[in-house]
């Protein structure tokens, strides 16, 4: 399997939307 | 591109590492918020250990004892692994689960306990699901930033009792005297906690509580926890922070990591998605239900798709991991990825590998550099280009490295 670390989630707002089943990642999430 | 996100990075060489000095600001825009800021750098509240914190190889050679221990879970093997006969001594009476390596790189967030509340340095971590603080009284404690949780000073502690779902839910419990429920979790780098499951409240944020939050109080522990007073697990257990916090917060959870390890991100339960949010599937396995799955369909560098069959990355599966640093591609992808980028990075000087980074650049002596953007495509067509950050590990300006590793083949 392929593992999405750590470092190439930085700056992105990451969702985990549990009710929807869904992940998201916004662009400059940490400003 | 369709996310119009620019093909190329054009950075100033002298902002590539990160600053001595913590640049965080206040990082709760609502009360449920917490301040994350990575463990070894200078908005860390740990102190630093001995010597400072581990280099650059040392993170990375930590890294893949998590990555393995990943591939050991979702292989699902049947046979028990090797345990250390000085820890497995420790916790006989309970069955060893092999969990996830802690890595080196994770971030930190602090969270209050008990009433009056305590403060407590945790890592954080989507890729297992009970959450845990060193107790007092304690038969073997490792050294930690804070003094140890006191549940004789907290008026809202109560043990779990062994007939509690949240005790049977365990992977690795039993019953102890005076009805206690007992854990272990045995991590794959052979940390291991031990201690009563209990229940208290947690408070996140200034002031936002959440009542009868169960965790593990452990009383013997040891191994890789650095001077962390604890863990917070997050992944889709039930007894994780975030499926506990559901009910008040809502079912899901959100974070940022910052950019460099002198600022600050956050962690958030519940709460609105940001409006620029682009969605794909989340994806569920059974023989591996803490982890959280998407499909990574396709790579892009500089715009371009790189050309990898579909079949390689869609086939095996991508797990999202708060506690890897470096992302992992099967052999194919990753060899796709590297040559396209190297293509892009022909005018600079390469630079010795890095552990397990081996496509490495020298930037002496240039004041700029212009690297080529990086895109992961997932199910949906969601394309992420991703920050800078996320494309260079940087450890010195004469030695910056493509920041993805491979799998070692296509089928391990």
């Amino acid at each position: 399997i392929g593992i999405l670390g750590n470092t190439q989630q930085k700056t992105f707002a990451v969702v985990y939307d549990v009710a929807n089943q869904k992940i998201g990642f916004g662009a400059k999430g940490c400003t | 591109e369709s996310s119009g996100a620019p093909d190329w990075h054009v950075v100033s060489v002298g902002s590539l590492l990160p600053s001595s000095i913590c640049a965080a600001a206040t990082a709760a825009s609502n009360s449920s918020a917490l301040s994350v800021v990575h463990r070894h750098g200078p908005c860390s509240p740990l102190l630093a250990r001995v010597g400072g914190a581990p280099s650059h190889a040392e993170i990375l050679d930590r890294d893949q004892d998590r990555v393995d221990s990943i591939h050991h879970r979702h292989r699902g093997s049947g046979a028990a692994p090797a345990i250390n006969p000085a820890r497995a001594s420790k916790g006989v009476s309970l069955p060893a689960h092999r969990g996830l390596s802690l890595g080196t790189g994770n971030y930190i967030v602090s969270v209050g306990l008990g009433t009056p509340r305590k403060d407590f340095s945790v890592v954080f971590d989507t890729g297992s699901d009970l959450s845990w603080v060193q107790c007092k009284p304690c038969k073997d404690c490792y050294e930690q930033q804070d003094p140890l949780f006191d549940p004789a000073q907290s008026s809202t502690y109560a043990a779990v009792p062994c007939g509690d779902p949240h005790c049977r839910g365990l992977d690795s419990s039993t019953c102890a005297s005076g009805n206690r429920c007992r854990y272990e979790v045995v991590y794959g780098d052979q940390s291991q906690t031990d201690g009563n499951l209990v229940r208290d409240t947690l408070v996140l944020g200034p002031s936002d509580a959440l009542q009868g939050f169960v965790f593990g109080c452990g009383d013997d522990d040891s191994g890789l926890f650095g001077k962390a007073d604890g863990l917070v697990g997050l992944g889709r257990a039930k007894v994780s922070l975030t499926s506990q916090a559901a009910a008040k917060y809502g079912a899901g959870f959100s974070y940022c990591l910052p950019s460099s390890s002198s600022s600050a991100g956050y962690l958030s339960l519940g709460g609105a998605a940001p409006s620029n949010a682009q969605f794909t599937a989340m994806v569920a396995r059974s023989d591996t239900p803490s982890f959280y799955y998407l499909d990574l369909v396709a790579i892009k560098v500089a715009g371009r798709t790189v050309s990898i069959p579909a079949a390689v990355l869609k086939a095996p599966g991508t797990v999202i991991d708060s506690g890897t640093v470096i992302t992992r591609l099967p052999d194919t992808a990753y060899r796709a990825l590297r040559s396209s980028f190297a293509g892009f990075m022909r005018r600079y000087k390469r630079a010795p590998a890095l552990s397990l980074l081996d496509t490495c650049y020298d930037f002496t002596g240039h004041r700029t550099v212009q690297i080529p953007s990086v895109a992961l495509v997932f199910s949906g067509g969601v394309t992420v280009s991703l920050d800078f950050s996320g494309v260079l590990y940087v450890s010195k300006v004469s030695q910056a490295c493509l920041a993805f590793a491979s799998n070692g083949d296509d089928t391990s």
